[in-house]
């Protein structure tokens, strides 16, 4: 019956769903989402600079061809009062991207650790939970840099990003350089460190993650509190915090299982 | 086959028009049958109304459709019929106990991209493929 099954179509949209249909809705949602259960973040942060960051990036590309992968805007996202820090230079890799995703940084507290030798940064991200399949194609650590004006404009520092190397029975950990820039006090924006190979490098060795490290040095090569250089830690707000970036390919064929 | 007639009297018409009354005479069917042909439906999944925006940035839902209807003679062109399906059509009315008309199923599907956050407050931006149907048609 025609009338009867409008009804029946009518009903369908617009009736609520009772609790145990509301749920099994959910289950069979989060399944076709490939997520094993429904996630619980620990924080709501939305107004932190990772999920800010995802979701400009979300913007930028929603409006493209569902059909393509992403292709990344390699422009500032923030675009702050100074001109960009820094992009990376060839950013074809980035385009076809599954997946990106952000890390938050897990260490606790900024210890701004001044051994004896110098002064250091230090960042971890866990990198355990990537999504089945995926392999990163790309990976950038961000860092907010801000004007100082307690210095002369034309005053710059070199900072340069480490990763830690796991300990040996005869010697302490090691640091490997990645990455070393100089930069002008007078500049404002996001630095962006291209960690790809690190990044490759503790998905396949999660026990080799150690982290990053930080280095401030002035011109004369003495290590200085990076917070004295402008660049925002754990206390600085929450649109500025550091975090890391990855992108990601599929690297095989996900089939649904049959139910 | 249409009779000699009726051939010689639609001869006169344009191929279109002939199609628009076969449309035509088909709903004027369908309406008779009561059953509906196969087409797309709106059914808009609301990640709000589940419960997770906590977890889920982007989007608040997705428009996802789904398709619906009889898949049977004449499969018009709106339709999407293939091939096979009309075969199927044939093989049906040759033996409606066993062999079952074609599928009203999704033709085209189009994918959506969902941000959200995993259990580390990490966030993730997904490119969920097949999850709107652009176009449905008989199979």
């Amino acid at each position: 019956n025609f009338s009867m099954d409008s009804e029946v179509h009518s009903s369908f949209i617009h009736r609520r769903l009772r609790s145990q249909e509301r749920r099994e809705m959910q289950r069979e949602i989060l399944s076709i989402l490939g997520l094993p259960h429904r996630p619980r973040p620990h924080l709501h942060g939305k107004h932190n600079s990772a999920p800010m960051f995802m979701l400009d990036l979300y913007n930028a590309i929603s409006n493209e061809d569902e059909d393509e992968g992403f292709s990344y805007p390699y422009k500032p996202i923030f675009t702050t009062q100074g001109p960009p820090l820094a992009t990376l230079q060839d950013n074809n890799f980035l385009s076809g991207a599954d997946t990106v995703m952000s890390f938050v940084n897990l260490v606790e507290h900024d210890k701004e650790f001044q051994s004896v030798q110098r002064h250091h940064r230090e960042f971890r991200f866990d990198l355990s939970r990537i999504p089945e399949g995926e392999a990163v194609t790309a990976a950038e650590f961000r860092i907010y840099k801000d004007f100082i004006h307690e210095r002369f404009e034309n005053e710059t520092f070199q900072i340069s990003i480490y990763q830690v190397l796991p300990e040996h029975s005869d010697r302490d950990s090691q640091l490997f350089l990645l990455d070393s820039r100089v930069i002008w006090a007078a500049e404002e924006g996001w630095l962006v460190f291209d960690i790809t190979a690190t990044s490759n490098h503790w998905v396949l060795n999660p026990m080799h993650n150690l982290g990053l490290q930080l280095v401030l040095e002035n011109v004369d090569g003495q290590s200085i509190n990076p917070k004295i250089g402008g660049l925002i830690g754990r206390h600085g707000p929450q649109n500025k915090q550091p975090f890391m970036v990855a992108f990601f390919k599929a690297t095989e064929l996900h089939i649904r299982s049959i139910r | 086959s249409a009779p000699g007639k009726q051939r010689n009297q639609n001869r006169s018409k344009s191929p279109k028009t002939q199609e628009a009354l076969r449309v035509s005479s088909f709903a004027e069917n369908s309406s008779a049958d009561q059953r509906q042909a196969c087409k797309k439906h709106e059914l808009y999944v609301s990640f709000r109304d589940l419960g997770w925006q906590d977890w889920i940035i982007a989007p608040e839902g997705y428009a996802a459709y789904y398709c619906e209807g009889e898949c049977a003679f004449p499969l018009n062109s709106y339709m999407n019929a293939t091939n096979h399906a009309i075969v199927q059509t044939l093989v049906h009315f040759i033996n409606p106990e066993t062999v079952p008309k074609p599928c009203c199923a999704p033709t085209q599907l189009h994918a959506i991209s969902v941000l959200y956050f995993d259990d580390s407050s990490n966030v993730i931006l997904k490119k969920y493929r097949n999850m709107v149907v652009r176009a449905c048609g008989c199979h």
